[in-house]
């Protein structure tokens, strides 16, 4: 992941861009210099963004805003708080709703243009969807949001979700959920809609596996690191999380912040909290579109897997580790920070994926105590659907869907093992949770860390209590979900970098796949005679 | 646990009646209303814009939106928390 500052030879009028230290990191503010986007590289190769629309699902967007009204796409914009096509930010005297405004300039903020900074899709279009500033939010205002214009908006930012207290258990309701679905089933003329989504605010108090969206696997869910590496305090962690961009989040120092477009015309370089991490992978993500506009939904989550380096990332508390397919990942940094210079390379030349299956590889429907001491341990063994037309062989997501009750929720522990030896923290403790009532029910905890993995073989699944004072529990359903591919993804791609994880995966898939054609004839051979 | 019930109403309309959605929305005392891109005949109906939600159902508008022959069936929305990050 390292690279030569010296060839980068970016100048911008814009007064904001030296200071925006996440698209070029040259050491600003005690920053560790080469940790950025990587942005350099791809608006090297040309790729800035153009013919892509980002909508920023928030309070609204200054569309006025010297520095976004060029890049400003009104035709794709709407405002279900107040149901009219104007999202202008409603006033008020401590400037509350500047959040969508400051999101926007992250991805779309205009270059060269002597105004505040530069977004990472300096070239493309940003839609302006006001959905946040009401008394209440509703499920037909997620729902309209999220399923608004799929034919001209390629990508959907949302830097909100569920409180971030850590005792809250949420996510999209019935609407938002059949809007989501159908967005990345029919949006972009069926490639699918991508939806980024900032895992959340709670830091180690909470586990975003506990918001529906940022868990689920139609968003991709992304963290933030701060400009030397290090997690933000406000970083939450879990296994749901994809990968990592930016934010502030640790330091006093201004210049550490995120430099960005402000309401009325003004800039900032306060824009702080997890919400920038969105907006962010939302402008790389719009270069690789730019580089290859037929990407589907899930080739783009192939590409963020597969490009996203470990860099300089620090995580005091989670080691970095390598799933069985020897790709590296984070708890809380997912698969690394994006690579959009590494994006657009590899975008250009994707092969889409293989057609997604999905099998229920198991369920254990029997009610178990978890003992308040020990831990309780139930395996599933699987074949992954083989001999079926829905057997998954190359894994892209896992859902432990569970059913447990607890004493104490915010006690509970669940921890998952793949056949292939990866363990993923489906639920790690949270302090703050005293609910003794609801538990989860049929919670889906997602994993992304079993990327590429042959799912056949025994899964283990184990659940304990973590804390202070003894408490007691039952759990009533455990079903292992796998979804992806049958046949091998990467093995007809392109590789041009031999260091790279497409090389490595490719590698790996020839073995394996010459392997089974091995077993197979052998099989074939011995049954003749 | 008890939810919090806005004055907003997903409201589908009969076939035929689609084209009559704003003036069943201004007979009801609704500020304005909004066709869903998904589902069939379905409304979003925006009231007047008191920021008051109600515990109970919305009696007044949404009882007499009911009995009108043009509308099919009324939903009063549940209101959750969602917080910028």
């Amino acid at each position: 992941g390292y690279r030569d500052l010296n060839q980068v030879d970016i100048n911008m009028s814009d007064p904001l861009f030296t200071k925006q230290w996440y698209l070029v990191n040259t050491g600003q503010a005690d920053g560790t210099p080469g940790l950025d986007l990587n942005v350099a590289e791809a608006w090297g190769l040309g790729f800035t963004g153009k013919g892509v629309t980002i909508a920023i699902m928030d309070d609204g967007i200054d569309y006025l805003h010297p520095d976004l009204a060029a890049n400003y796409n009104a035709e794709a914009s709407y405002d279900f708080s107040s149901n009219d096509p104007y999202p202008y930010p409603r006033y008020t005297d401590d400037w509350f709703n500047s959040h969508g405004t400051r999101c926007a300039g992250e991805v779309s903020a205009v270059a060269n243009n002597n105004i505040c900074g530069v977004g990472v899709a300096y070239n493309s279009k940003v839609a302006g969807i006001r959905m946040l500033d009401q008394p209440f939010m509703t499920d037909i205002i997620e729902a309209s949001s999220i399923s608004h214009m799929p034919q001209v908006i390629d990508i959907y930012s949302a830097s909100w979700g569920p409180t971030d207290d850590g005792k809250t258990v949420d996510g999209p309701r019935e609407l938002t959920l059949q809007a989501m679905a159908d967005g990345v089933n029919k949006g972009r003329g069926g490639k699918g809609s991508i939806y980024v989504w900032a895992s959340g605010d709670g830091g180690s108090y909470d586990d975003c596996n506990c918001d529906g969206y940022a868990s689920s696997m139609w968003t991709i869910s992304i963290n933030s690191a701060i400009n030397d590496g290090r997690t933000a305090l406000y970083d939450e962690s879990c296994s749901s999380t994809l990968a990592s961009t930016f934010s502030n989040g640790r330091k006093r120092n201004p210049e550490a912040g995120v430099a960005t477009t402000d309401l009325y015309g003004n800039c900032t370089l306060r824009h702080s909290g997890t919400s920038a991490a969105a907006p962010e992978a939302a402008g790389v993500f719009a270069l690789a579109l730019e580089a290859n506009p037929d990407l589907t939904w899930r080739d783009m989550q192939h590409l963020a897997v597969l490009t996203s380096k470990r860099n300089r990332l620090h995580d005091e508390v989670h080691q970095w580790q390598r799933n069985g397919v020897g790709l590296e990942f984070n708890h809380l940094f997912g698969y690394g920070v994006l690579d959009a210079g590494g994006m657009v390379k590899m975008a250009k030349e994707w092969k889409t994926v293989p057609e997604r299956f999905h099998c229920v590889a198991g369920s254990i429907q029997e009610t178990h105590k978890v003992p308040s001491e020990d831990k309780l341990v139930l395996t599933i063994t699987t074949d992954a659907c083989q001999g079926k037309e829905n057997y998954v062989r190359y894994l892209e997501h896992v859902q432990a869907v569970v059913t447990v009750n607890a004493s104490r929720r915010g006690d509970l522990n669940l921890n998952m093992t793949s056949p292939m030896g990866t363990k993923s923290i489906l639920l790690s403790r949270r302090p703050r949770d005293d609910d003794a009532k609801v538990g989860y029910d049929k919670w889906p905890f997602m994993t992304s860390h079993s990327w590429g993995e042959d799912p056949r073989g025994t899964w283990q699944l184990e659940v304990l209590f973590q804390g202070e004072v003894p408490q007691t529990g039952t759990l009533q359903e455990w079903t292992l979900m796998i979804h992806g591919t049958q046949s091998a993804p990467y093995i007809d791609q392109i590789v041009r970098d031999y260091q790279s994880k497409l090389a490595m995966s490719k590698k790996e898939e020839l073995e394996e796949e010459l392997d089974e054609a091995l077993e197979r004839s052998l099989k074939s051979l011995l049954s003749k005679n | 646990e008890n939810g919090i019930l806005t004055n907003h109403l997903l409201v589908q309309l009969h076939e035929g009646s689609y084209d009559e959605a704003p003036q069943v929305a201004l007979e009801h005392g609704f500020e304005s209303v909004r066709k869903l891109p998904f589902g069939d005949g379905l409304f979003h109906f925006y009231p007047q814009s008191s920021p008051l939600s109600r515990r109970k159902r919305s009696a007044g508008h949404g009882q007499s939106l009911q009995k009108d022959h043009r509308v099919k069936s009324v939903l009063q929305q549940a209101g959750f928390d969602r917080q910028k990050r």
